[in-house]
């Protein structure tokens, strides 16, 4: 019970540091288990530093900054216990195209290890980072097809409604 | 366990047939707002077993059957189909009957070989849906299980649905440690 | 009090009603009191079609669907008592480039009537679309600088963390 | 009453003095993650009156002055200023005296003229924020009513702050409008 608990917490928290230092190319960040003695009742505060800025808790955290240390909570857990595919559904919406750089590099390594990924996205630099693409369409209204699609006519696709 | 292709046909936007190829590496899905990519995350999470409608966006199972629009029907029925392939070992042995068998023999050497199982879940309206594998009938639990043991399944750490990242934000302490716990 | 409320209820329904159209191209949707005999305890539900699409509560629309309704909804309560300064925070982030399109025309109609929006985004259309672009740099860790920029730096601007 | 535009110094990462004209139009705000241009407009929201530091992601109010990084100590003082423009009879009496006015004479043409207004908001550690407006001292009540009056405010329909419109899709219809009722 509480001995499991607290060394998959370590396992996690080992993860997500390098993680975090990973996406952001930089700066640290760990977790913290909080407000209770009973460890199966605590909370978990996660404590971030992007490079160059001050250690604050992830509240604090801009938009953008929020999320990325988000995904990389995320994926430490992921890492605890690897799954054959793994589904990310517009993560990359409020990054910029640095940080999505970073985290496209750090999903082709995950990727390296044998995880099939499928990413749903709208940001450009993702869609140029990808293997290749699948394009979801409605030419009849209400009615979803699924195409195969190269770079440049997905630029056009995601153009039109 | 590897998964190979996702089959649908009725499931929400889907109503024609579509086969999405599970490749190895990064695949991107792309489309306008509202085209049917979460759809497809929807599709994939249902056959692994998600049991909840609301995590469907759904008010009851039934409504993941395809509605009707202008010009076409609602449907009756809804099918979703997760082509799997991997070590005959990783597959429950309740499941693994009834399949494509790469191995050859019994025994210690049938344990070692590679098959193929195909996943499909079924839903019709008023009749409930219900699991086959490998065209034999199957529980939900044993097909929840399947999946819990390649550490996917429709709430793990690997599926991270739209606005799930914000929720993790949001979470206070307490919750976030509970998101954490669900999906390890 | 309770006129009062229908009244301004009244208003901004109408007002959404119209900008969803707007905003979607066509399709239509209402608001609804709701759970309560005193419309001072009721709740606001809101129901949309998008084009070609059937009639559903908000929870059942797609992403980027629900925060182009919210903005229409936003906008409606805006518009029943328009200010002389709109601030728009990273709002487009789910939306394809059709959509960015004709909501950037509505702001564009808005701003005629004399409101000066400030429109914070990372979307290349919305940049596209604005008369002016100012940027923010952080050239030194952690100090913001406010720079006045073309499109085609804003291109750059955003490319570098 | 038209705003023209917002001067900051010390204010979160904007440690150094910066102005953002507000012209007429669309005015795009552009920059990578973290880079401060949410910080922009919570020094907007934070000068027509907003008291919640928790409204300004701030641990307490004095959080907002610049806190210091790699290579340069904190600052003790953050200040920021507000110019206005407008008709002199939109501006409450009491805020209206001390600045320059270019209207003529007094009585009913006073009432007439256009006025320029400089709200400034400055806050110093351990000794709380205070409001200037024309360079004479006002209450943080005057100041949030004139924009009150204006039509804007910190929580108005017209500023939507980042993760907002999400707020509002997520809330349960009770609270959706309450969210509503604030900004109208
Ligand atoms: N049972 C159903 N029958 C028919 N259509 C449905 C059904 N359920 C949902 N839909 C439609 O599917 C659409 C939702 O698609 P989905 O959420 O996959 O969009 P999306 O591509 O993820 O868009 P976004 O980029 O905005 O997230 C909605 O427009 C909805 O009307
Ligand atoms: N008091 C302060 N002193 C110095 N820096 C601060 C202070 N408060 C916040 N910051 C910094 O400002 C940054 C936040 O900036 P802001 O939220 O404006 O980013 P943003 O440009 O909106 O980014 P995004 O695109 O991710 O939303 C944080 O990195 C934080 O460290
Ligand atoms: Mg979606
Ligand atoms: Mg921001």
């Amino acid at each position: 019970g509480r001995e499991r608990l607290a060394a998959s917490f370590a396992a996690v928290d080992g993860h997500f540091r390098t993680l975090f230092s990973r996406l952001f190319g930089g700066g640290q960040a760990y977790l913290a288990l909080s407000e209770a003695d009973d460890p199966l009742e605590a909370g978990l505060e996660i404590m971030a530093c992007p490079p160059g800025k001050k250690l604050q808790v992830l509240s604090l955290l801009s938009g953008g900054e929020q999320v990325l240390t988000a995904l990389a909570l995320r994926f430490a857990v992921f890492l605890t216990n690897p799954a054959p595919v793994c589904v990310l559904d517009e993560v990359d919406a409020p990054l910029d195209d640095a940080n999505v750089d970073r985290f496209c590099s750090l999903l082709s390594e995950m990727a390296s290890y044998g995880t099939r990924f499928l990413v749903i996205t709208h940001h450009r630099m993702t869609m140029a980072r990808m293997d290749r693409l699948f394009g979801v369409t409605m030419a009849e209204r209400g009615v979803s097809q699924l195409v195969s699609v190269d770079l440049q006519r997905a630029e056009a696709l995601r153009e039109t409604a | 366990l590897q998964f190979t292709s996702l089959r649908l046909s009725g499931f929400k936007s889907f109503v024609e047939p579509a086969e999405l190829v599970i490749a190895p590496g990064l695949t991107g899905i792309v489309g306008p707002n509202g085209c049917g990519k979460s759809n497809l995350v929807e599709a994939l999470r249902w056959v692994m077993g998600e049991s909840s409608a609301r995590q469907m966006r759904a008010g009851e199972m039934e409504d993941v059957i395809f509605g009707g629009c202008a010009g076409r029907p609602a449907r009756t029925l809804a099918e979703v189909t997760l082509c799997l392939a991997g070590p005959r070992n990783r597959v429950p042995a309740v499941l693994r009957a009834g399949g494509p068998d790469r191995g050859e023999g019994s025994g210690a050497a049938a344990e070692e070989g590679e098959v193929e199982l195909d996943v499909r879940r079924r839903i019709e309206r008023t009749k409930g849906s219900n699991y086959r594998v490998n065209g034999r009938e199957a529980r939900a639990r044993d097909v929840q299980l399947l999946f819990a043991d390649a550490a996917s399944g429709a709430r793990s750490a690997a599926m991270v649905t739209q606005g799930q990242v914000t929720e993790l934000i949001l979470a206070r302490p307490a919750e976030r440690r509970l998101l954490l716990d669900e999906a390890a």
